[in-house]
């Protein structure tokens, strides 16, 4: 079974036809293996990225240096994923 | 098994097995209005039932709801579960539902992708694609929204098997739409057809692989309007209303876009909640409120539906 242990889904408010620019890029950065929830499409969306934990400081670092801001939304995914198996669970007991 | 819709937690998230044992229950508790059909197999051989709200008569005008068309969106699922479940229970208490059941039928497909189902709680909870194979390559599963007839291969769909949102082979290649299509085609009497995804909380008319306006464009977009005025009473949940391409981005191979240009004019795509803070590991306690909005939406554009024959 897949784990996602310290994966983190980031919101990013998008400001600008450049910041936009630079998420798609993001998009195409395949060894990042991101996970678009919601994709750069205009500055009126955000955009909500799982970010595995292999990538976080990369990603971190390139919104960092590109000044974009974010939000962490999720801070660990796995976290919310055992909450839900275990309400699962009970459910079914 | 449940033995009765009334001790089924419909605040739950369940497993495909739960689900379809449930339907079984839902018919059997109403057996003059519900039927399960089997409309074919999935990919690795599940069935795929579609629930058929009927008072009787052939091939009447008919409405087509499919939940989860991709797997991860837990929600839509679970909305649907709880749909049927409504729409069966006021048959003859609502009097706009009564109304509407007098006339037209409505199908109900609630686990439109039972492979990805299956998969997001074995395997990989993140899981959006079908299961099938792609020869040649590693990664498995295509986007099955990107997989109809409607601009297939065209800009907002990838060519990578490996992609979220890779189109197949072709158009119709994934047999879990093929089993949609054939349906809505030999019925050839569907006047609406919604489907219903998360997250993000909009409600879309086609196109999705254009950004031109559809010659219905400004019908569609004033029933999308009332009906997200509706959605909003119970909660004040927003959401925005517009064209896959204008309000989301260019996406071909969309079913609402397909089903509009095979001549089923009030096609509709929801996208529910949430905002963002849970995405598609939304909150049980969530699935009771976000199915009782859309539900308002939904009468809305069935009853839009039934008054304006087409």
């Amino acid at each position: 079974e897949r784990v996602f242990t310290g994966d983190q889904v980031l919101r990013v408010n998008v400001r600008s036809e450049e910041d936009l620019q630079l998420l798609r890029a993001m998009e195409t950065q395949e060894e990042w293996e991101l996970d678009f929830w919601l994709h750069p499409v205009s500055t009126e969306l955000p955009v909500d990225i799982r970010v595995p934990r292999s990538s976080l400081s990369s990603v971190k670092e390139y919104l960092q240096a590109h000044a974009i801001p974010f939000t962490v939304v999720i801070e660990n995914m796995q976290e919310v994923l055992d909450e839900e198996k275990a309400e699962m669970e009970m459910n079914r007991m | 098994q449940e033995r009765s819709t009334r001790s089924f937690n419909f605040g739950a998230y369940h497993p495909l097995e739960t689900i379809y044992s449930w339907m079984d229950t839902l018919v059997a508790q109403y057996p003059q209005l519900v039927t399960k059909e089997e409309i074919g197999r999935s990919y690795e051989n599940r069935p795929m039932y579609v629930l058929k709200f009927s008072t009787g008569g052939t091939k009447r005008p008919a409405i087509w709801i499919d939940t989860g068309i991709h797997a991860r969106e837990w929600v839509s699922q679970a909305t649907g579960v709880w749909t049927a479940n409504k729409i069966a229970s006021e048959y003859t208490t609502d009097a706009s539902l009564t109304s509407l059941l007098n006339t037209m039928d409505i199908y109900m497909l609630i686990l439109t992708n039972p492979d990805g189902y299956a998969y997001t709680h074995t395997n990989d909870r993140m899981w959006r694609k079908t299961r099938s194979r792609t020869s040649g390559s590693a990664c498995r599963g295509v986007d099955p929204n990107r997989n109809w007839d409607a601009g297939f291969g065209g800009p907002g769909a990838s060519k990578s098997p490996c992609s979220d949102s890779y189109h197949g082979p072709s158009a119709h290649s994934e047999i879990e739409v093929k089993n949609v299509v054939n349906l809505i085609k030999s019925h050839g009497n569907f006047k609406s057809f919604i489907s219903v995804h998360a997250y993000s909380q909009l409600l879309m008319y086609p196109y999705g692989y254009s950004c031109r306006a559809v010659p219905h464009q400004q019908e569609l977009d004033s029933i999308g309007r009332v009906a997200v005025e509706k959605l909003a009473v119970l909660y004040g949940t927003k959401y925005k209303v517009g064209s896959i391409c204008n309000i989301i981005y260019q996406a071909s191979g969309g079913s609402i876009d397909w089903s509009y240009d095979v001549g089923i004019k009030y096609s509709f795509a929801f996208e529910l909640r949430d905002t963002g803070r849970f995405g598609f590991i939304l909150p049980a306690n969530q699935i009771i409120p976000t199915a009782s909005e859309t539900w308002q939406a939904l009468k809305y554009i069935m009853g839009y539906v039934r008054d304006h024959p087409y």
